[in-house]
């Protein structure tokens, strides 16, 4: 899950998405890899009382299984702290620095089916190990004209790491979030998306057949809400919009991809 | 203006702030340090054609002015282009590498009252430049959960900064943006920043004089749509809440920085 905009969705929709994965019976993963560690405190993580962090799977190297956190049935969460800044500096001189998350996820059979990854706000070295590791993207974008601008060398990134790094990277899809879809701005710039999108289809880019998911996440101050109480829209609010439109993501999303 | 938390105003406040106190008769310089060059965008500056940008005052290096775009009369814009990223990286090694925008601003009289920086949504090497060249820090900050939780690195970072690279930095205030004052959350939230930052009166910290400005910015879409057309809020929606709200921080801000 990334886009280097700041604020657009991305921890709201890797915590909720995943939590409606989760109810639908999936074995789901959520790793943050944002020093921010917003995920980690979405579920009330004290990250304080950790014995082990990204911070260690990605340098010491430990295992992904032995920072993860059980969370809810079918759904675990492997935390962040501020420390995960450091790794940045402290990864950047060495050999294959971009696949170190990588060779974390080979080293073991991982007991999960879906593995949901928060990225920072930024193109930097923790995303392009999140781009190597995996094998789809999810951009979450708020329709907005500032969101928008980023769009480009975003995609430009993730073609470059599917070049070089990971070929069988692509983007899976695209995904509004925020949507005040009563404003002109919105409709407008989910318009241009969806056009850009289409126009881009058979064209061998690594975008090109992504899905622009027909759900749009509304804006509901309940979404904002529910990471103070540590848990999620399914538990926080269940006849929520937010609840509903991230159960409808769920389902297209598990179509995209072929689930089950 | 920074705060590591992304999509939290940061921009839209530096571009729409400095517009105010354009408009009052202050001489006013916008720097545009984030990759994403939002600000750039904001002001309608095609990074393509530009001779000139941020990229090359910190590394070629070049005098600000030979950078600055006018935009409106005593307004000026020094733009950044996607080079920026790079920068980073690049000043990694450098003897002082959190000084180089210092050493830009000092070299040669800058014919401007002030000057107002936009931060990337991070905590590195550009953020800690911008903190070092400074005297004033403003934290933009939305009244959301999430947004709260970075409060605390940011400060400390400002801290250090003071402590160890420069002793008058300080935190000038900070400012509730995208507020929905109607929610329990905003009230919340804002509640427990005035508390926190009351409590830190006359404990000799950076931010125990901080200012929590009584104007809070509304949600208002104008706002998010006025940088499509390439300008602020106070040309496309005079009479907008966006451009009350602007106009009355300028003059808090004004009067808390002891301005004319
Ligand atoms: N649909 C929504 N409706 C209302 N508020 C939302 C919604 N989605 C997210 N939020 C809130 O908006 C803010 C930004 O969302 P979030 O933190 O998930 O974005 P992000 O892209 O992860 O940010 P960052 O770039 O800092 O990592 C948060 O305070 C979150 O609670
Ligand atoms: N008061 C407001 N009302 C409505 N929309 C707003 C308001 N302030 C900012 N926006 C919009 O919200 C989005 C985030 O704001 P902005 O880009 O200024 O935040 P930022 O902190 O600079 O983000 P980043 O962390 O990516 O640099 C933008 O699309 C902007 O147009
Ligand atoms: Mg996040
Ligand atoms: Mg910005």
């Amino acid at each position: 899950m990334t886009n280097q905009k700041g604020g657009v969705g991305k921890t709201t929709t890797v915590a909720n998405l995943g939590a409606a994965l989760a109810g639908a019976g999936h074995s789901v993963c959520l790793v943050d890899l944002d020093p921010q560690a917003n995920l980690t405190t979405h579920f009330g993580i004290n990250a304080r009382s950790l014995k082990r962090s990204m911070y260690d799977v990605l340098l010491e190297p430990a295992a992904l299984t032995t920072a993860a956190v059980m969370v809810e049935p079918n759904l675990t969460v492997v935390p962040a702290t501020i420390d995960l800044a450091a790794a940045e500096a402290e990864l950047a001189g060495a050999v294959g620095r971009e696949q170190i998350l990588r060779d974390r996820l080979r080293e073991a059979d991982l007991p999960y089916e879906l593995l949901l990854v928060d990225c920072p706000p930024s193109l930097g070295l923790l995303t392009l190990n999140a781009l190597s590791a995996v094998e789809e993207v999810l951009i979450p974008l708020q329709p907005h004209f500032l969101a928008l601008q980023g769009l480009g060398s975003l995609l430009e990134t993730v073609e470059l790491v599917a070049r070089r790094i990971n070929p069988p990277l692509r983007v899976a899809g695209v995904v509004f979030c925020m949507c005040e879809s009563a404003t002109k701005l919105a409709n407008e710039v989910m318009a241009d998306v969806r056009q850009f999108m289409a126009e881009a289809r058979g064209r061998g880019k690594p975008w090109s057949e992504a899905v622009v998911f027909e759900t749009a996440i509304r804006r509901n101050i309940k979404l904002a809400e529910c990471p103070s109480y540590g848990t999620t829209i399914l538990h926080y609010g269940p006849h929520s919009n937010g609840a509903m439109d991230y159960i409808s993501l769920a389902k297209e999303f598990a179509a995209a991809l072929g689930l089950k």
